[in-house]
């Protein structure tokens, strides 16, 4: 462990919570993609399907746990809570996710660490996760303007992962033999997906403005 | 473990 994933993990999990006091706060869900959230839900599913076959650290069993429990929470909030269903943006929210998920599973299909079942889903999820942000973007050029905290949720989930990869840096300076080219490729991409974002994130601050991406 | 090295990440 390095500060660099310490930081990336506890980004993400700030991230997690300021969706979870947004929706609960609130009690509403406009301006948040369900598809992301199903799309991260798979992710986490995907990714830790080792979590009662192999045990590396308590941090590590809570986090997954953390992180599988509230993104099927908030998919359920989303999909049944009899309040927060209603302010669902339904008829922005339509991006046909099916085909990332599809081209992921085939791209895992070629390309993974081993052909094992717990490798595929793993190298599956570390894909899937690099384009799941993509429904959240586009929900949020179509609504407009952006709340606070759903800019500060997207904020801050695409800030973990950069810290992610300073993290693979620096493991890759520090430690003999490491590569990772699925996890970096993938992380810099997912990373370069926010660009855009971070820009209008950045201008909005700076001008203590409402954050408004371009339609 | 069975695992291969990079699991220990989130």
């Amino acid at each position: 462990m390095n500060i660099f994933r310490l930081a990336g993990d506890m980004t993400h999990l700030i991230s997690v919570l300021v969706l979870l006091l947004k929706i609960y706060a609130t009690k509403s869900c406009s301006g948040i993609s369900l598809k992301t959230q199903e799309l991260y839900a798979m992710v986490f599913l995907a990714r830790y399907l080792d979590l009662f076959s192999d045990f590396i650290s308590l941090y590590n069993t809570v986090m997954k746990l953390v992180f599988i429990g509230s993104s099927l929470a908030i998919v359920w909030c989303m999909r049944y809570h009899r309040v927060v269903r209603r302010s669902y943006d339904r008829e922005l929210d339509t991006f046909r996710y099916w085909i990332l998920v599809g081209a992921c599973f085939t791209l895992a299909l070629v390309l993974h660490e081993k052909f094992s079942f717990q490798e595929v889903f793993w190298a599956f999820s570390i894909y899937l996760e690099a384009v799941a942000i993509l429904p959240q973007l586009v929900l949020l050029q179509r609504s407009g303007n952006v709340d606070n905290l759903t800019g500060q949720y997207v904020f801050f989930l695409g800030a973990y992962r950069a810290f992610y990869i300073l993290n693979w840096i620096y493991r890759y300076l520090t430690e003999p033999r490491f590569t990772r080219w699925i996890s970096c490729v993938s992380g810099l991409v997912q990373t370069a997906l926010y660009a855009d974002f971070f820009y209008y994130y950045f201008i909005s601050w700076k001008n203590n403005a409402k954050l408004q991406l371009p339609a | 473990s069975s695992i291969s090295d990079h699991h220990d990440e989130l």
